[in-house]
């Protein structure tokens, strides 16, 4: 039996806003770890991965394996009725024909309960553990995420190129070009606002906005952004949560 | 022009 509450319902919501345009049907798999989940975006290009520490949860017990195969737009029609500060626990049997959401507003002893049907999803499963990088990048995600939306408007490519001492955007396209380097730095006050790029190799990597456009929509989840590049393998973005992680896995484009 | 890749190029998938 799953039962995992969470303090606040705003946490699961802004978990699943930020993925739940680029992909559809997910599979929650349930353990005593806490919840985790992987899926691919209809074009093969974009993988998410996300993983709900037990310390995520106020309260959190899984005694065995439990799949919820869900879809995410009717997940969202359903968090939409919980207000952000009510407790939200999800309950689930060992063998799940459906989940049930609790809302509680504890101050007004309000108590509201939905349940979401389930469905059997035949999902692919990608092995993406193990993969080792070039560069990591460390960078305020609403500063990427600024970057991917101004670049955006002159290219469906980005072309990220990363040396010793900067990071490079660059987005070249009919109306023009244009480009935006970010340099590594040390911010002793506000730490969340540091630059860190560890490089073993330099990197020149690029990638469809659109797909950049679906992963900044986890910058709400985190102050930082880490992403990990190789030459000519997929590029991984992540954004941590307080226990776990959203990853987001985008193949590169080539020249042909 | 580039072309965009699909992870199943990479990855093994399922």
């Amino acid at each position: 039996m799953l039962e995992g509450k969470f303090e606040e319902a705003s946490l699961f919501k802004r978990i699943i806003d930020s993925f739940k345009d680029c992909v559809q049907l997910v599979n929650f798999n349930c353990n005593e770890h806490g919840i985790a989940a992987q899926a691919v975006d209809d074009s093969r290009v974009l993988l998410v991965s996300l993983s709900i520490g037990t310390e995520s949860f106020q309260e959190f017990r899984c005694d065995r394996g439990v799949t919820l195969g869900v879809d995410l737009s009717s997940l969202s029609k359903i968090l939409r009725c919980g207000n952000n500060n009510d407790n939200l626990t999800l309950i689930a049997d060992d063998t799940p024909d459906s989940v049930l959401l609790l809302f509680e507003d504890t101050k007004k002893d309000r108590i509201s309960e939905y349940s979401l049907k389930l469905m059997d999803i035949d999902a692919d499963f990608l092995d993406i553990e193990g993969m080792e990088y070039d560069t990591v990048i460390t960078m305020p995600s609403a500063e990427f995420a600024k970057v991917v939306r101004d670049l955006n408007q002159l290219s469906d490519s980005l072309n990220i190129l990363v040396t010793k001492d900067t990071v490079k955007f660059v987005a070249e396209g009919d109306i023009g070009s244009g480009s935006v380097i970010v340099k590594p730095h040390t911010d002793m006050d506000k730490p969340q606002e540091s630059v860190k790029v560890e490089l073993d190799k330099p990197v020149d990597l690029t990638f469809g906005s659109k797909y950049l456009l679906d992963i900044i929509k986890g910058a709400g989840l985190s102050d930082q952004i880490t992403i990990k590049l190789s030459a000519e393998t997929p590029a991984l973005f992540e954004f941590s949560l307080q226990s776990g992680y959203l990853q987001f896995f985008l193949a590169p484009k080539f020249n042909e | 022009t580039k072309k965009q890749k699909t992870l199943m190029e990479f990855f093994g998938g399922k």
